[in-house]
């Protein structure tokens, strides 16, 4: 599987994706806020440096999203943003529509 | 000059020392902290991601202060810690005479 069809699979089949780094604490943030937030809603976690193709992934996600930042959030195949876009939309009342849509 | 005297002379020659990595978020909110609150206060900025030493650092402040993780913080001499640590002290009025002591 290429990078390309592992991303885009993962965003695809997962109401919550994550690209994210083990160790950040901006990361550990959004991860957190989802696994307190909407418990009940599997995210898919890639943490990018426990994988060989983690630079790869990085360089397609700022292709796809123009963001090579971590984390990387994407909700109902939607482009969230980074940590600080995920706590302004979940303050804003926009996260949790998305994430209880169908 | 061996890690330790590096480590120890920037703490004892700094108002504020500030063990860094460059891509870290945490560490720059540490950093705009210090900048925009206490201005005319020159910090020591220590970017561990750009030296050949930063491992070696990293291990010496976690003897020195049982932390590993940037951003680690000293004021006047004072290990204050990471960045939710200077971000408390700061809320709670103790960073600022820190800072100011003579
Ligand atoms: N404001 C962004 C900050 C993102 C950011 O700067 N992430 C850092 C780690 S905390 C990063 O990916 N740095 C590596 C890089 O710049 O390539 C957010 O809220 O996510
Ligand atoms: N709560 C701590 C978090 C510190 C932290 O986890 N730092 C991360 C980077 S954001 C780190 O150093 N990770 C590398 C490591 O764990 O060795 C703080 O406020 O500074
Ligand atoms: S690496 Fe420090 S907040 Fe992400």
């Amino acid at each position: 599987m290429s990078v390309k069809q592992l991303v885009d699979s993962a965003i695809a089949d997962n109401k919550i994706t994550i690209f994210s780094k083990t160790w950040c604490s901006y990361s550990k943030k959004a991860k957190n806020l989802f696994a307190s937030e909407f418990p009940d809603v599997e995210a898919k976690i890639i943490e990018l440096d426990e994988r060989e193709d983690g630079d790869a992934i990085q360089a397609y996600l700022l292709e796809k999203t123009k963001q090579r930042t971590v984390p990387n959030v994407f909700v109902n195949q939607q482009h969230i943003g980074g940590g600080d876009d995920v706590v302004a939309s979940f303050k804003q009342g926009k996260l949790r529509p998305l994430v209880e849509a169908a």
